[in-house]
């Protein structure tokens, strides 16, 4: 079983298309997976049509211990692919759980049992490095972490390798950052070519060859409720995350 | 003096590019501007080139009181248009003020007797709806909602305005919601046109007719440490900016 948290502080970076589309193109190759939705916005899971808005029970209710696992757990439409859904209720979980003993660990005790099933586990984070991130890094083993190819890319990857390297250090000594990906990949700009340079110089050997390119198919997708897998089967942003898919599973060996 | 938060919980919706823009417009038209940067990664502080690693007193100092206004105010590089900038340290004080007496109303009863030296203040919110969102919500009269045109905009609006008429009724009787920005809009794609005729239907009479489009030279010039008006007066860029800094202006009347 391989758990990644997708894990950026930066806002809007494609962390939730990554999670929702990856996700599905591992589950198109076989593996079974379960996707879990640790931001408050509940991205991923409108991506995939749950009803955040309802009384459903979500994470939250997980966290709190009020619900357990397998009353919150969803099928998706798809083979070989379950999400764990979230809620704007979780925001409050952040301050709900500051004074609680090993609070940045309460997720990964909700979610040990259960994550075995799977073969990749893949963890959707908000924009922040607080304690819903922290509970994500304390959960997995690995992080992947998706940039834009922009200027403000590269600046907060120190804070966010410091606060990993402190994780693993405090919470989790399996942690590691397997692999970064970039997204909204615009090859013609040469802002876009000169961020990437820098990324292969800081990061030799953790960017994945796959790139996400540029492509208004993965934007419009969520408001179908479907992956890109599913919504423009022959669409580039299929094709990437399926290559990408492919990189991930290669590392497997 | 105008007081105005920019705030998303969307991440990536161009809240700090128009801070940063829109701020450099408004001092172009003789106005004198105060930014005011309560973002812990601290984007709009990098924007305008200030050295967040170094030991330079920020705003984090002022909301803990170690340090003055005085102490922190930057002038720019640009006549009229002032910065108080942050740096990381802003995202302990999340934690550190949960037990702390009015902790929503720190950061206004610092920055309360500096705002009316002003014509326009201009605050830079980080992609959440914590403490430091609310704390600027408490300091400022208006808030501007820039948007990105695309599915996941309009999910996140109505946790966002039930939170503004919280912060109204509990804490800040003025703050009115007075625009409604569409950022980063490339007027070619349907689902643009869509999320746009959406956020006219939902919010009549907020969205401000001035957009501001897709334009590279927005993304080049945080590396250059200046606004659009200085790196590329001739672009689209700065045009949208100037004119959305206009029909600002035209709402003082
Ligand atoms: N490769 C792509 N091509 C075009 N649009 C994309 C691509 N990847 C993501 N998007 C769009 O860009 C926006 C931001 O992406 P997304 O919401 O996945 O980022 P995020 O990092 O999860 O944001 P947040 O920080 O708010 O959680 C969304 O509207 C999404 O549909
Ligand atoms: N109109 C535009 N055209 C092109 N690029 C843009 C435009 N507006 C913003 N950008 C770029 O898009 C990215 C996101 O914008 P920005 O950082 O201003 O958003 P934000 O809402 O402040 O993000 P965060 O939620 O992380 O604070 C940045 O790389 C920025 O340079
Ligand atoms: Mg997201
Ligand atoms: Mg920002």
């Amino acid at each position: 079983m391989r758990s990644i948290a997708l894990t950026n502080q930066k806002g809007g970076v494609g962390k939730t298309t990554s999670v929702a589309n990856l996700g599905a193109c591992l589950a198109l190759l076989e593996r079974k997976v379960l996707m879990i939705d640790v931001d408050p916005q509940a991205n991923l899971s409108i991506h995939y049509g749950v009803d955040i808005y309802g009384d459903r029970k979500s994470l939250y209710d997980l966290m709190i211990g009020e619900a357990k696992v397998e009353e919150i757990l969803c099928r998706t439409n798809f083979e070989n692919l379950d999400l764990i859904p979230s809620n704007i209720n979780l925001a409050g979980a952040e301050i709900e759980m500051v004074g609680v003993v090993g609070r940045e660990t309460i997720l990964k005790e909700a979610l040990d049992h259960i994550m075995e099933r799977y073969d990749y586990v893949l963890v959707d984070c908000p924009p922040s490095l607080g304690l819903l991130t922290l509970n994500a890094l304390t959960t997995v083993r690995e992080v992947v972490i998706p940039v834009q190819t922009e200027f403000f890319a590269l600046q907060g990857m120190s804070k966010l390798i410091d606060t990993i390297r402190l994780v693993r250090r405090r919470l989790n000594p399996d942690l590691q950052v397997t692999g970064i990906v970039a997204c909204m990949y615009d090859g013609r700009t040469r802002l876009a070519q000169e961020v990437r340079a820098n990324i292969e110089q800081y990061f030799p050997d953790k960017l994945y060859k796959s790139m996400i390119r540029k492509n208004i198919k993965l934007a419009e997708s969520p408001s179908h409720g479907k992956p890109i897998s599913s919504y423009d089967r022959n669409s580039l942003g299929c094709k990437d995350y399926m290559a990408l898919a492919r990189e991930v599973i290669a590392q497997e060996a």
